[in-house]
Order: C-alpha cells, then sequence, then structure tokens
C-alpha cells in the first residue's frame, strides 16, 4: 500500500473526492494511488502544451470539461470529411466512447463540473472514424492527422475481442504508423497509445491484435483496485503497462465525462487505461518535450513495476526487468516518469536485425522446436543490435485448427516468453500467414546467442490426426540498439546538457547519482586500454588507447585494434575517423576519398566518391561495387559492360549489341560482322528473309511481318499512318474478302452465309419462333458483334 | 472475387505518381472522384465511385476493375469494411 500523500492539491469537481486512484481522500479505504498522477501535478506537470486526440467515434466538443482544452487543429470527422469531431447523437448513446476516453485525459480542473483529467492542462482533440464504415484508407487518414502538431494518439479499440479473430493493420495502415514514428512530432515520432483486448472472457490473447502487437503503438491493460486481472482482461506478450480501471464486483470504479454534458462511473474496460497512459505521457512530454517515440517506451519499461498487481507468471529478464504476460513491466508511474524525463538522454538510433533458419517445412505433431543462433547482425554496423527492445517473430504456420496452438520463445539468456496461448473458441483452418507476434519481454537483454521457438499442438477437439500442422517459415526480428541505451548518469551529466530539461519546480537533488560519480575503479582494464588506465572494465572505460578510439556516439567512446568500415585510422591522432557519406573504406574525410563505398552505392573510379547513380558510359557494377565503362560502341549499357541499351553515333542497337549502321537494303550481319543484302521485298531490313522486313520496298504491301505485292484472301489494302505504302489488314472475321473494315463482307468462308454485308453461320436454331425472332430484331443483335451469330441467320431466312 | 465474408465498399485506395493533377486523370477515365491524398500518405489518394454499389459481399467487376491495369497505376485496393470494437 502506498503511503497516503498529503492532500495538498483539492478541486472543486463533484466526482474529484471520488477520484481513488488519483488520491486518497478516505483513510478507512485503502489508497491506490501508486500512479502517482497527484505527486507529478505537484512538481507542476499538467500536460501544457502538450496535444493529445483520442481515435474514436468522436468527442462532444462543447462538454464544460471538455471544452476549455478543446483544440480544433487536433480533431478532425473522417467519418464526415469536415473538422467537427461532434459525436453523432442517437437514442441508444451509442457514440459515447470518446468522449469518455477524452474526459480521462485532459477534463478540465476545478471548473465545478464532473471529474479532473490526467493531464488537465493538455489540449485535446478528436478524431470521429468508428462511426461508419472502418477501412484501410479511414484507419490511415486517422492516424495520419496532423503529425506535427498531435503529440499523443490515443486509441481505445480494434479487432473483434472474440478469441478467434486474427486481424490487424492493412498496407495503409502500417505505413501510417511508420510515417508517424519515423516524421511524426518534426521527426521526433508520434506517439500511439493503445488499449490492449477486452476479450479475456472468450480467451482471446491479444497477439492477435496487430494494431496492440505493433512496435509503433505504447500497448495498455488495465488492473482492479485490489490489483487482480479484470474479468476482461487478454494476456500477451506486448502489453508494456498497466493502469487501473474497475472489473470486479465491489471494487471502486472509475469516473470521466459522458455523452450529453454528463458524468459516469460505468467507464471500464482497457479504454479506462489507455487515455490515462496518454494523460501520464502528456505529463512526460511537458517535462521534456525532446523524447522521442522510442524514448517514451524506455521510460514506461524503466518505471513502470509490479507493486501488488497479481499474477503468477511475473518474472525478471536477464536485464533485471520484472515483467508479466498480464500487466507488461507493471503499474505506471507518473512522478517517475516525469523525474526520468527531465534527465532523460536520448536513446540510441534503432537498429532492426533479421535472420531466418534454414526454409524448410517441418511439422507440428505434439511440439515443435526451432532454434537460429544470432550474432545480433554484428557484422554490420547499420543492423547490429546488442541490446533489445522489441522481438518479433514472423511466422508462416498452416494448421487445421488455428485455436489449438501454442507458441513461445526463449531468449539467449533463457527467458521464456508466451508469443501466443491457447484459444479455444479459434477453429480457423487458415493458420497463421506471415503473422508479427511481438514480445516486449526481452527488453534489455543481450541479442546475441541461440533463441529457440517452441510450438506446442494440443488439440482441443477430435481432429483428424493425419492432419499436422506445418510451419513453414519463421524470421526472428530483433529491435534495438547496438550500444548500452543508458550511459552512467555522471557522462550523461557532464555531456548532454541539451537534453536536461529542468522542471517547473526546484532541479531535485541526486544524491544516490552524486555518490555514484564519486565510487572508483580498482579492476582490471580492457586490453585495448593505453597506459592511463580505465574507469571500468570494458573498452569504453579506458583512459586512453593502445591502437585507436573509436566514437561510437557523442558520449561514447571505446578503443579498438581496428576501426570499423565506415571508418579510416587516423595515425597521428590514434582516432577512428568517419568516412565521408556512402563510403565504406576511405583514405581520408572527403567525399573524394573513397577506396569503396556502401551498398547500394558505386565507387566514381574518375572522382574517388560513392555515387548512387552512374554517369552516362558507366553501368553499375555490383561485383565490384564501381562504376564501369561500357564497351566502346554503348552509350549507355547496364549491368555488363556488352549489355547496350543505346549506342554511339554510327551504330544502331540490334538486341543489346551495338552494330554499325547499315545503308538501306541491307542489315548488319552479326556472324560475318558486315553488311549484307535484305530480301529484294524489304527496304530496310533485320536479316535475309522476306519475314525480317521493318520497311516494304517501292510497289510491295505490308502484311502482318512480310511484305507482298497484293493482299491475300481475307485481307484488305489500306493506307496506315506512318507507313509509306498501305498496309493489308484482316477482314471482319469469316469473311474472305471485304471492301473494307467493319461490315463489308463481299464473300463468306465455307460453313458461313452473307447477311448483310457480314457472314453468318449456316447453322440454323430450332426454338427460333416467331417471337423469339421479333425479340432478336427489336433489339438489332444481329447488328452487335457479340450477338451476330445468334440465330440471325434463321430469322433472317424466315423474313 | 469471393466474399470470405468481408464486406467491399466503394471506396478505393490507389497509389499513382506524377502528383495529384495525374491523379485526377486517372480517377476521371475510370469513373472514379478523387478524394485526395490519403493523410499523409504520398502518392496514395483515395477514390469513391458512386456509381459501385456502396456495400458489398463481393467484388464487383465492371468497367471500374480496368484502374487495376492502368500502367499510370501503381497499385490499387478496393476498400474493405473492417470490423472494430469500443473496448
Amino acid at each position: 500500500h502506498a503511503p497516503r500523500n498529503q492532500d495538498l492539491i483539492h478541486f472543486n469537481d463533484p466526482k474529484w473526492s471520488n477520484m481513488w486512484y488519483i488520491h486518497c481522500n478516505n483513510k478507512s479505504s485503502r489508497c491506490r494511488s501508486e500512479m502517482n498522477i497527484l505527486p507529478a501535478w505537484q512538481r507542476g506537470y499538467t500536460g501544457k502544451d502538450v496535444v493529445v486526440t483520442i481515435l474514436d467515434d468522436g468527442i462532444e466538443r462543447n462538454h464544460p470539461d471538455l471544452a476549455q482544452n478543446y483544440d480544433q487543429l487536433a480533431s478532425y470527422d473522417v467519418n464526415g470529411n469536415d473538422h467537427d469531431p461532434t459525436p453523432r447523437y442517437d437514442s441508444r448513446n451509442e457514440n459515447i466512447h470518446g468522449t469518455r476516453c477524452a474526459g480521462e485525459v485532459a477534463a478540465a480542473a476545478n471548473n465545478s463540473h464532473c471529474i479532473v483529467g490526467v493531464a488537465y492542462n493538455a489540449h485535446i482533440g478528436g478524431i470521429r472514424m468508428l462511426d461508419g464504415d472502418v477501412t484501410d484508407i479511414v484507419e490511415a487518414k486517422s492516424l495520419g492527422v496532423q503529425p506535427d502538431y498531435i503529440d499523443i494518439y490515443s486509441a481505445s479499440w480494434g479487432p473483434r475481442d472474440d478469441g478467434k479473430t486474427v486481424d490487424g493493420p492493412g498496407p495503409l495502415t502500417k505505413q501510417a504508423f511508420e510515417q508517424g514514428i519515423k516524421k511524426g512530432r518534426k521527426g521526433l515520432g508520434s506517439i500511439f497509445v493503445w488499449a490492449s483486448g477486452n476479450g479475456g472472457r472468450q480467451g482471446d490473447h491479444c497477439s492477435c491484435d496487430g494494431y496492440t502487437n505493433s512496435i509503433y503503438t505504447i500497448s495498455i491493460s488495465s488492473t482492479t483496485e485490489n490489483g487482480n486481472k479484470p474479468w476482461y482482461l487478454e494476456v500477451c506478450s506486448s502489453i508494456i503497462a498497466t493502469t487501473y480501471s474497475s472489473g470486479e464486483f465491489k471494487e471502486r470504479k472509475i469516473m470521466t465525462t459522458d455523452l450529453r454534458q454528463c458524468c459516469t462511473e460505468g467507464h471500464t474496460g482497457t479504454s479506462v487505461s489507455a487515455p490515462i497512459v496518454a494523460g501520464i505521457i502528456a505529463l512526460t512530454l511537458e517535462a521534456n518535450l525532446l523524447l522521442t517515440w522510442r524514448d517514451v517506451q524506455h521510460l514506461l519499461v524503466n518505471t513502470s513495476r509490479p507493486l501488488h498487481l497479481k499474477a503468477d507468471d511475473w518474472k525478471t529478464n536477464a536485464a533485471g526487468h520484472r515483467v508479466s504476460h498480464l500487466y507488461g513491466f507493471g503499474l505506471v508511474d507518473a512522478e517517475a516518469m516525469v523525474l526520468e524525463a527531465r534527465k532523460w538522454r536520448t536513446v540510441p538510433p534503432q537498429h532492426t536485425c533479421s535472420q531466418m533458419p534454414e526454409r524448410h517445412t517441418r511439422y507440428i505433431s505434439r511440439s515443435l522446436n526451432s532454434s537460429i543462433t544470432t550474432s545480433g547482425c554484428s557484422e554490420d554496423p547499420e543492423q547490429h543490435v546488442d541490446y533489445l527492445e522489441h522481438v518479433v517473430v514472423k511466422v508462416l504456420i498452416v494448421h487445421p485448427r488455428r485455436g489449438d496452438l501454442e507458441i513461445n520463445l526463449i531468449s539467449p539468456s533463457g527467458t521464456r516468453s508466451q508469443l501466443l496461448a491457447k484459444r479455444l473458441f479459434d477453429s480457423s483452418s487458415e493458420g497463421f500467414r506471415n503473422w508479427e507476434f511481438m514480445t516486449i519481454h526481452f527488453w534489455g537483454e543481450r541479442a546475441e546467442g541461440l533463441w529457440s521457438l517452441e510450438i506446442t499442438d494440443s488439440p482441443s477437439r477430435p481432429r483428424r490426426p493425419e492432419v499436422l500442422g506445418k510451419l513453414k517459415e519463421w524470421t526472428l526480428i530483433l529491435h534495438g540498439t547496438s550500444q548500452n541505451p543508458y550511459q552512467p548518469y555522471s557522462t550523461q551529466h557532464h555531456h548532454s546538457s541539451l537534453l536536461e530539461t529542468p522542471g517547473p519546480d526546484e532541479v531535485l537533488e541526486e544524491p544516490e547519482l552524486q555518490d555514484e560519480e564519486k565510487e572508483e575503479y580498482n579492476g582490471p582494464c580492457h586490453s585495448e586500454c593505453g597506459d592511463q588506465g580505465c574507469d571500468g572494465p570494458d573498452a569504453d572505460h579506458c583512459l586512453n588507447c593502445i591502437h585507436f578510439s573509436l566514437s561510437r556516439s557523442k558520449n561514447d567512446r571505446a578503443c579498438v585494434s581496428h576501426c570499423p568500415l565506415g571508418h579510416y585510422e587516423d595515425t597521428v591522432s590514434r582516432r577512428c575517423r568517419r568516412c565521408h557519406k556512402g563510403c565504406e573504406k576511405c583514405v581520408g574525410r572527403s567525399a573524394g576519398d573513397c577506396l569503396s563505398c556502401r551498398r547500394g552505392l558505386y565507387l566514381n573510379t574518375l572522382s574517388s566518391s560513392c555515387i548512387d547513380t552512374c554517369p552516362p558510359g558507366y553501368f553499375a557494377d555490383n561485383y565490384q561495387k564501381q562504376c564501369s565503362k561500357c564497351h566502346d560502341t554503348c552509350r549507355r549499357c547496364l549491368r555488363y559492360a556488352d549489355r547496350c541499351s543505346a549506342c554511339n553515333e554510327g551504330y544502331s542497337l540490334a538486341g543489346v549489341t551495338c552494330v554499325p549502321e547499315c545503308t538501306n537494303g541491307t542489315f548488319f550481319h552479326l556472324e560475318e560482322m558486315m553488311c549484307k543484302p535484305c530480301h529484294s521485298s524489304c527496304r530496310t531490313c533485320t536479316g535475309p528473309s522476306e519475314e525480317k522486313c521493318i520497311q516494304c520496298a517501292e510497289g510491295y504491301l505490308q502484311q502482318e511481318w512480310r511484305c507482298v505485292q497484293t493482299c491475300s484472301p481475307g485481307y484488305y489494302s489500306e493506307e496506315a499512318a506512318g507507313v509509306p505504302n498501305n498496309m493489308c489488314h484482316r477482314c471482319e472475321q469469316n469473311c474472305l474478302s471485304c471492301g473494307g473494315p467493319g461490315t463489308t463482307c463481299t464473300k463468306c468462308k465455307d460453313g458461313y452465309s452473307l447477311v448483310s454485308r457480314t457472314c453468318i453461320a449456316n447453322a440454323s436454331c430450332n426454338n427460333a419462333d416467331e417471337m423469339f425472332c421479333d425479340m432478336v430484331k427489336s433489339n438489332r443483335l444481329c447488328e452487335k458483334k457479340l450477338y451476330r451469330q445468334f440465330c440471325c441467320r434463321t430469322c433472317m431466312m424466315n423474313g | 472475387a469471393t466474399g470470405h465474408g468481408h464486406v467491399y465498399t466503394n471506396h478505393w485506395a490507389v497509389r499513382i505518381t506524377g502528383g495529384a493533377e495525374q491523379a485526377d486523370k486517372v480517377a476521371a477515365k475510370y469513373g472514379y472522384r478523387n478524394l485526395g491524398q490519403i493523410g499523409s500518405l504520398e502518392d496514395h489518394y483515395h477514390f469513391y465511385h458512386s456509381r459501385v454499389v456502396r456495400r458489398a459481399t463481393f467484388s464487383l467487376k465492371g468497367p471500374h476493375s480496368f484502374i487495376h491495369m492502368d500502367p499510370m497505376v501503381d497499385w490499387a485496393q478496393q476498400q474493405v469494411a473492417k470490423p472494430r470494437v469500443k473496448r
């Protein structure tokens, strides 16, 4: 139980006294204020200048608790295609959800109405997008509204939580997420908060929801007042943290704003939790607006904690984080978030390392184990993952009953994460087609080593025993950083003052950290350390180096024996210095000092620089990774020197070869390497025979690919644009001779009769009575090409 | 295409390079209305066809379907209504 707060803040909002999850007011009941929202307020953080929007069925913008903080720029009506997100009112009050979520984030404080939002000074907007057909376009548009203006998008919806649905974002929505984290908030990345599923009663598993299971969303679950699992809660490995919500008999509930300017105590489910976290993140961003989308996830990992939350699967991973499939890293802590945020140093760039075991189909009888040993892509500095963040397993599984499967992943450190539990209601035979399961349970662990995927198949109902499931392929996708994301505070303190943003209150003392700075190290140094010693055991603890010093980030240097790719060895200063952008090896830092280039770039041998497109006369030689010269006769070539795509003057292209241009009536004979005469019917040609004509000689007509003196039967002669002589065109179908295009037949093939200058099959209909023929005539079917053979002759002959 | 329980709408997502003018031209060619770029996704446009059934269990074919074969169109997808549940 948390110590009772000294209730320094009091608001006149009528439901304030009932907001047990924010403050203690009743000494006879337990305090459940461990989310530490009040202490964060007391430090001065209330969400000022932070913009949150709710993706839902709209928000009541004139609600007295929302009007003050309502922000039109953070709002849009995707369903109605206008700027007003007001919900559609109906007798059943179907569209209450967005307004309820919005109040939790940013209901105004001290206005004598209803409640107080977690970030009661934040801007709040609403994206109305659930009141209509929700398509990939609707979702993608909603996630991309004002990405540079909106900081936090909170969504409390998803695919059906019925225990049998496997569904996630479509291609556009996936792109919208990616664009959001890459470009949103002017490059810091949009923050997407998502409610994990409510399908607990249906045995659902939130790994089957591609939104909550995405690395781009912060997936939030719920706990009851006493720390029990609410009846609705789903388990899964992508949940990162938890808040209080309602969900157990005789326990207190959550208050919020309701439609028609009302208040409610009826809001429940994980929809309560996502907006609470969105509010807490708003406080955190107020403490440090420079946090990236990944910084926010790191902060949640580091500050959320299990407390009294009851789950039988709490475990400590190899990085020391306590984590559960019900609650992620535990209950959020607003005060810890703002305090950490103030002194936070942006984590190193995200790297992604993918690895796939040898591709062959494996049958899943009762269980199947498949392992991969990975170096975390240490061979490629751009992909190297040493310290883990999200881990994704993409599987292609064929299975007669999907719900019978359970999947676990075991990290090299021995941590086991359940990616999927059995789902009793899921009888689908679709299997998992490139479905991505995500886990945050290995956060902070090291990537290198043996990873094991365990698949268990336990039939819950009789199944045909001879039909086995198959694991066709799987890919391990590791996300993380190549270096420790958390530098010792002393280093940060000295070097990263840019990111330290003191809060509105006084800067806090950090006695523990100051003590840490004074500690002395007496152990052995790394073998690359020089004569001045070290202050720790690793290569980045050296005070000077034997060989070269490599800067891995602004504040992180390590000693190395050789400089890695992308660097050159400056022997004077004994430092690894960066090559020019795009160089893999170089002798200096300028663009013209490259010796070889990174993948996708080619060395221009004339300028010693790396370029992505070779100049004319050169081709991109993938083998030598340089621009090599095309054959002398080629003006341009593709992939090989002699594979020409354009020729120099005096040469013309024959296939992919440039050959000397020959005079009219001759062609270049490739075997004899000389100009030879065309067939007498050709003016120009590509070979000696009459089928090789390009243009016909005087007095000849072009018919198909030959030059003829007169058109063959079934052809008629006509002028053609761009051709000096006439051409022979084919008559209409079944004509033996004709006067021109269309219905101009003069003679028909055998088995056809000439009717109205068109050739109609001789066959007669046995059902062509008068009425039928009247229908054929009145609809003028015989004039329509598609119906021409439709008893026309019979009807014509019958008059 | 068979339904698989899907509901096909008369909205399309289309990727066309060459800007909004080009997208307008392609839309007009097959009887669509270009409702503009999809959020912040460059080259992705929201097309709407008023003469296609608003909600159908089959992807109905017609002259509008030729848009999928147009050389100016990199990718086009008829939009399916996705069941989404408030939590």
